[in-house]
């Protein structure tokens, strides 16, 4: 594992914990989208089945095992605590599921590296993860006052996906044989994704004020 | 072997 690997790892962690701990110590979800995070759990599902069926190291199960649990601990509060469930903005999440999630199933059955159940779960969860932040970024662009914490949530898992990308040209540097094009280029366009946030998230922080996207 | 590959990514 490289330190480009390690760092997105990490960042994708603190990304998690930042959202676990602003809900828990405001005890409120403002601003952040369920949609989003349910279909994180899906990708998470999807990609996962291998931790029945194939050990790749310790580190590998235990992150699998935090980055599903700590999902489905977000969605059970923001779905069913009974303060918390209040502050969900469901009138403003209204992104849909099946915008998402029908296109890149379609998609995962027709481009995988092999046609079997697994197979094209886990390509389909690859294409899912790179839209899945789109109900997010659509809320924070409704949301008036976004909270800072919700913004670095956003931030963290961005930079997450750059930092992949380092990580993916230093294998591909390093490891013989190292390429897996579909991976790279949904990595690509969910990094992608995050350009315009990126911008005034800098800037934002750059100009001392308060985060707030253009409608 | 693509996805053998990959999959020790998270």
């Amino acid at each position: 594992m490289n330190i480009f690997r390690l760092a997105g790892d990490m960042t994708h962690l603190l990304s998690i914990l930042v959202l676990l701990l602003k809900i828990n110590a405001t005890r409120s979800c403002r601003g952040v989208s369920l949609k989003t995070q349910e279909l994180y759990a899906l990708v998470f599902v999807c990609r996962y089945l291998d931790l029945f069926t194939n050990f790749i190291s310790m580190y590998n199960t235990i992150m699998k095992i935090i980055f599903l649990a700590s999902t489905f601990t977000i969605i059970y509060w923001m779905r069913f605590h009974k303060v918390i469930r209040v502050t969900y903005d469901r009138e403003q999440d209204t992104f849909r599921y099946q915008f998402l999630v029908l296109p890149c199933l379609v998609l995962a059955l027709l481009l995988n590296s092999e046609f079997t159940v697994m197979e094209v779960l886990w390509t389909f969860s690859i294409y899912l993860e790179a839209v899945a932040i789109l109900p997010q970024l659509v809320l924070l662009q409704r949301t008036n006052n976004i909270d800072n914490l919700t913004g670095n949530y956003v931030f963290l898992l961005g930079s997450y996906r750059a930092l992949y990308i380092l990580n993916w040209i230093y294998r591909f540097l390093t490891e013989p044989n190292y390429r897996q094009y579909l991976v790279w280029i949904s990595g690509i366009v969910q990094t992608i994704i995050y350009i315009d946030f990126f911008y005034y998230y800098i800037k934002s922080w750059k100009n001392n004020e308060k985060l707030s996207l253009p409608a | 072997v693509q996805a053998l590959i990959a999959k020790d990514e998270l």
